[in-house]
């Protein structure tokens, strides 16, 4: 796992964050029941909450769909390429590629492999880009959620050990919670082996 | 656009599976250093762009000239990505960078701390 220069977190007064869906969007509750699955699998291994807000003013995290040129300067591709960013804590600005085709999958699936196909698993990428917001960088082993690259049709939203590890190192773990141990053997499980490098 | 449900993609997206912003890169395979190739500039503002070409020119004075600085970038992606590490554009290294992938880049500053960042403890086996 990685962290950001300088290993930016939320600070520890912060650990109820809220987040809101720019409104021109006009997500469908659908979708952002997505984001809210994505959201439970960090909490379920840290000590943070996460709660929707209805306001972009005020949420501690602001989730929006552009494309192309959007305003801050990491203008996006088109279909595949790049797919979102996220900024690191405590900014919250977490922006998806609106020219991608998402797919919303059910939520107990936890890995899979659709035949190849150029729509891109949405709850895969907001697990990813939720690991940023909360100041992991990117991780070189393969089964981790933090690993950067994600094939169309493929679905990795379970947290692997490496990444768990990661997010203690900032947070500490799920107070009320295993501490993560069994998300991780869950992962690991379904997941397969890590990418058998140790560093 | 959102499909709920994998019956409802359009055939069409079964059939584009490659359909990338960066499926030109491709028809890079085995190019390597010394050698100029039409193409290799955009390779170079890719690399530019997940922070393993760190230039203060603008990323558009990039050559198509395989040089030492996109050698270099290719060494750590592949270091970075599990990859041979060759220096080379070899099938599996461009098959990964077509990939799509998170716009937040691998190193910043010029660092990183995946792989290539680390002092690795692995014994040959």
């Amino acid at each position: 796992y990685s962290f950001f220069p300088g290993k930016p977190r939320w600070p520890s007064r912060k650990r109820d964050l809220t987040y809101a869906f720019v409104p021109q969007n006009n997500l469908t509750d659908e979708v952002k029941r997505v984001f809210a699955r994505a959201f439970t699998r960090w909490s379920e291994v840290t000590p943070l909450n996460f709660t929707r807000s209805e306001s972009i003013l005020r949420a501690d995290i602001v989730i929006g769909f552009f494309a192309g040129e959007h305003g801050d300067g990491e203008p996006f591709d088109g279909a595949m390429g790049t797919l979102a960013h996220a900024s690191s804590p405590p900014t919250g600005m977490f922006h998806l590629d609106g020219d991608e085709d998402w797919l919303i999958s059910e939520g107990e699936i936890s890995r899979g492999i659709l035949p190849v196909t150029s729509v891109v698993d949405l709850e895969s990428v907001a697990v990813h880009e939720i690991g940023h917001l909360l100041g992991l960088g990117h991780s070189s082993v393969e089964n981790a959620i933090m690993y950067p690259a994600i094939a169309g049709g493929d679905r990795k939203v379970e947290l692997a050990k490496d990444d768990i590890e990661g997010i203690q190192h900032l947070y500490g773990g799920n107070p009320n919670g295993d501490g993560g141990s069994q998300a991780s053997r869950r992962s690991e499980t379904s997941g397969g082996a890590e990418s058998g490098v140790d560093s | 656009k959102f499909y709920t449900n994998v019956s409802s993609i359009p055939p069409l997206h079964f059939l584009n599976a490659t359909r990338s912003a960066w499926e030109t890169f491709e028809k890079l395979t085995g190019c390597h250093v010394g050698e100029k190739i039409d193409g290799l500039s955009k390779l170079k503002q890719y690399f530019h762009r997940f922070g393993y070409i760190t230039t203060t020119t603008a990323g558009d004075n990039f050559t198509d000239d395989f040089d030492d600085v996109l050698q270099s970038a290719i060494n750590t992606y592949q270091k970075n990505f599990n990859l041979k590490v060759t220096g080379n554009l070899d099938a599996s290294t461009l098959r990964q960078i077509v990939k799509p992938r998170c716009g937040n880049p691998d190193m910043i500053d010029g660092t990183s701390e995946m792989n290539a960042g680390k002092k690795l403890r692995t014994t040959e086996r």
